[in-house]
């Protein structure tokens, strides 16, 4: 179903979302979840938005019976910890990379996936002020290495 | 309409907001 335009700020969490389906069910999920808490709050009163996230409220439901009993989603404590582990792991490929001076699409990609997760992680409370920073830094690396590249600019 | 179409519309919201709820107790 295409995304109304007021549920813009929620469409990349939905990619990783896909992208991730089979890969790693319980960060799907998670980033659905968040999807879904962040467009309620964005819109659910017009129409097509409504409609938007009713349907997502029935994957999540479904996901959750597929999952159900896995302990990352039956578990708040555990969710949190596995969505942690899997932002930071893709953070320190990302910054491996940079600081190795390997800079390619992958490697944006994975500073600004990390930077995506770390937003999830906020269905469960607040950020740390670490996560903060390390999700503040992945998504400028991201932004800055895109357009250098983009330019024919070699990243410092 | 104006009144019943917001009704609706509230009375889903209100739905979508208690199904999220029971799918995070659940957690």
């Amino acid at each position: 179903m295409a995304l109304p335009p007021q549920l813009r700020a929620i469409q990349h969490h939905l990619r990783t979302a896909q992208e991730h389906e089979k890969r790693d069910p319980v960060v799907s999920y998670y980033c659905r979840l968040y999807a879904m808490q962040t467009g309620m709050k964005l819109d659910s009163k017009t129409p097509e938005c409504r409609k938007f996230l009713v349907k997502l409220m029935d994957q999540l439901e479904s996901m959750k019976k597929e999952l159900g009993d896995n302990d990352s989603i039956s578990q708040e404590v555990v969710g949190n910890a596995h969505i942690e582990n899997y932002a930071l792991k893709m953070f320190l490929y990302a910054d491996n990379e940079d600081r190795a001076g390997r800079f390619h699409k992958n490697m944006i990609k994975s500073f600004y996936s990390s930077s995506l997760l770390l937003d999830v992680l906020s269905v469960f409370g607040e950020l740390s002020e670490e996560n903060i920073q390390h999700r503040k830094y992945a998504r400028w690396k991201a932004t800055y290495i895109h357009n250098c590249l983009k330019n024919g600019e070699t990243p410092q | 309409t104006g009144s019943v179409g917001t009704s609706v519309a509230s009375a889903e919201q209100d739905e979508l907001s208690q199904r999220l709820a029971k799918l995070r107790d659940q957690m």
